[in-house]
């Protein structure tokens, strides 16, 4: 895997991220914070059914509930008008792992958070949004593990 | 190399 500095960002973005080095800087920042973060280039699929290459931010956030932290799967996705729009945010559960719906978690997994609904660029950022996710989380977590009474090893 | 921590998630919801 290639080290992922600011100029290897900076070509990733190219010249689709209108404020490109706004980005690099946050992204740069909040991997150096939270290590089990990586940024990856992939289509991101709109409402519409269109596809746009877009950067995301993949990987893991620690959180604590009830005394353990968990390593909750996400991936934030970061609109080419970024940091002037929030970033897209989805749970993505492995295989051993359920969505658990609420007031911020749809069944897609997509997240819901007044800090996203408020965003506003320079006062919000990819830093603080992990943060208020870990919190969020923390006292009521997207994802639980799936039951292992019903696996297949066992039939 | 680094493949980031293993994803986890708290025991079943009841």
């Amino acid at each position: 895997m290639a080290v992922v500095n600011e100029s290897g960002l900076k070509k990733m973005l190219s010249k689709q991220y209108k404020y490109r080095d706004l980005t690099v800087r946050e992204i740069t920042n909040v991997i150096s914070q939270y290590k089990d973060l990586k940024p990856l280039m992939d289509a991101y699929v709109f409402n519409d059914g269109s596809t746009r290459e877009l950067m995301s931010l993949t990987g893991t956030v620690p959180v604590s509930y009830r005394g353990n932290v968990y390593n909750i799967p996400v991936c934030l996705w970061l609109l080419d008008t970024y940091p002037y729009n929030p970033p897209i945010c989805f749970v993505k559960p492995t295989s051993a792992m359920m969505i658990k719906t609420g007031k911020h978690i749809d069944a897609n997994g997509k997240i819901y958070l007044p800090y996203l609904h408020e965003w506003k660029h320079p006062q919000s950022d990819l830093y603080g949004l992990i943060q208020v996710m870990i919190v969020v989380f923390g006292e009521e977590p997207p994802v639980f593990s799936r039951p292992t009474t019903q696996s297949p090893f066992q039939a | 190399l680094n493949g980031g921590a293993v994803p986890s998630a708290p025991p079943t919801y009841t």
